[in-house]
């Protein structure tokens, strides 16, 4: 991790993510929900930094809307 | 086992539609657990860096597939203000480039980005109130930063939770902007008068109305709470020539100390600034130079000599402070120097607990003159990074060895992630097998 942060545990156990499996979504309590461009583009940007540009645009539909 | 989410929850007013200050709240909880994971944050910022944590977590092994340890993180930065210093008037930058840089900042959770616009070689700002700055004073009609781009930059920023505080230096470095406008500049007597011009002339009202109308667009057209109005490097040459500005001098009872009419300036300037509700950073020489200095002005400090001492002399009079002397970047030194800068501790000048509060933090410095588009990012990254973590882990975090095995694998996420970072020593990244 760069920067390190504050305080940080981490486990041996692994966990697997795929593409097509995984997405980044708002929690019915946040304050903040769709409506917030921010969090969206930021979703939307992390999802590519992670899984790279391919996988966004060719994820199933259902992804996009959650 | 699989992870299928990261859920995200904003806990306080999430201050989505609001540009960040220096009071924005970057913390953040993260705990991934399978099948779901969690980020909590009391206000979007502290989202946006959990995501950068978060992203940092996954990696892909050679067979391609995505993993990520169970993990459970506590997370906020050390320093409120941690800035990246560019500069587009000696070297114009498109604003590409700086939308790259913006990227690679959120990537080490940097959080202003300190915009030198104009310098004495070029004014790139276009004005709506004076377009003939931008018009006679730079580069040329294309080498211009438009209100759309100037837009464009702000909000890319605000979106990685960036603020972006504009630097107009006066009464020094100004030459560009006599071109637009006329009698701005005080001229110059050799003998007889030169047609040079030297800094602002301070001793006209038109001076006054004409910064009075000019900051109070800028302070329009940039959203942060700050402006930097640099106040470095005043040549006192040409003033001293001026028999006006003599005249003044002795009317005023300064007899021949300029720094007391550069005070009287600065003065002024800063009254405008006030006037317009914003809050003013000032190189350190309008500290040493100024007989009395608004209370609140942020003093920035570049001199590298003297730099722990000033910590300790501002401080102690009571300003808050922002750090750059130690991390100039623009001095480039054979072999890893990012360990110089990865070394400094801010807090270690000998200051007490509330001199040490007055820190805000700090800013690595890229000053225009051999970099541009072509060379600025490497220049930029990793070196840069040294100074992210020195300004958000916590003190205790100064291993060497330790931060060059992260370090050299965050380089390699930068390459793949399009910032053209360099390479910090020997080695390769793994995602060059795929390339």
């Amino acid at each position: 991790l760069w920067p390190m942060p504050l305080s940080v545990e981490t486990s041996p156990r692994l966990l697997h993510l795929s593409p097509d499996h995984f997405y980044i979504s708002h929690d019915p309590s946040s304050t903040a929900g769709p409506s917030c461009a921010l969090l969206q583009e930021a979703f939307r940007r992390y999802y590519e930094y992670i899984f790279g540009f391919y996988q966004w645009h060719h994820r199933p539909a259902k992804f996009h809307t959650e | 086992t699989d992870l299928q989410q990261l859920l995200v929850s904003v806990v306080l007013d999430s201050e989505c539609d609001t540009y960040p200050n220096i009071s924005s709240d970057e913390s953040y909880t993260l705990l991934v657990k399978g099948p779901v994971a969690f980020l909590k944050a009391n206000r979007v910022w502290g989202v946006l860096r959990g995501l950068e944590t978060f992203s940092q977590l996954i990696y892909q092994d050679s067979n391609g597939a995505f993993s990520i340890n169970e993990s459970n993180i506590s997370d906020s930065p050390r320093f409120p203000h941690r800035g990246i210093l560019i500069d587009t008037a000696r070297h114009y930058l498109p604003v590409k480039s700086i939308l790259q840089t913006l990227d690679a900042m959120a990537f080490n959770k940097f959080n202003v980005l300190h915009w030198h616009i104009v310098d004495d070689q070029s004014f790139p700002y276009q004005s709506i109130t004076f377009p003939e700055l931008s018009n006679k004073g730079s580069y040329s009609f294309s080498h211009v930063y438009t209100p759309n781009n100037v837009r464009t930059v702000i909000e890319y920023a605000r979106l990685r939770g960036i603020r972006v505080i504009p630097e107009f230096d006066t009464p020094g470095h100004t030459q560009s902007w006599g071109k637009g406008q006329k009698d701005l500049l005080t001229p110059c007597y050799y003998t007889h008068q030169s047609g040079t011009f030297g800094p602002i002339n301070p001793i006209v009202n038109t001076t006054y109305s004409f910064l009075s109308k000019f900051f109070k667009e800028i302070s329009m057209v940039f959203p942060d709470q700050f402006i930097h109005l640099g106040g470095d490097e005043v040549d006192f040459t040409c003033w001293r020539s001026n028999p006006d500005i003599k005249y003044f001098m002795k009317q005023k009872g300064f007899g021949s100390n300029f720094t007391k009419l550069e005070s009287f300036y600065i003065r002024k300037l800063l009254d405008i600034i006030s006037a317009s509700k914003k809050g003013s950073i000032v190189w350190q020489e309008v500290f040493d130079n100024a007989e009395k200095l608004q209370q609140g002005t942020v003093v920035q400090i570049w001199q590298q000599e003297t730099y722990v001492q000033k910590l300790r002399v501002i401080t102690a009079a009571g300003f808050p402070v922002i750090l750059s002397a130690p991390w100039y970047l623009d001095l480039i030194s054979y072999g890893q120097d990012w360990i110089t800068y990865y070394t400094v501790e801010p807090l270690d000048f000998g200051g007490s607990q509330e001199q040490q509060q007055l820190v805000m933090g700090g800013e690595a410095c890229l000053w225009g003159e051999y970099v541009d588009a072509t060379n600025l990012t490497p220049r930029l990254w990793p070196r840069a990074s040294a100074v992210g973590e020195r300004l958000w882990s916590q003190k205790e975090i100064r291993n060497i060895d330790n931060a060059y095995e992260r370090l050299k694998i965050h380089r390699c996420r930068m390459v793949r992630r399009k910032i053209a970072a360099e390479p910090l020593f020997t080695g390769y990244c793994d995602h060059e097998n795929k390339m």
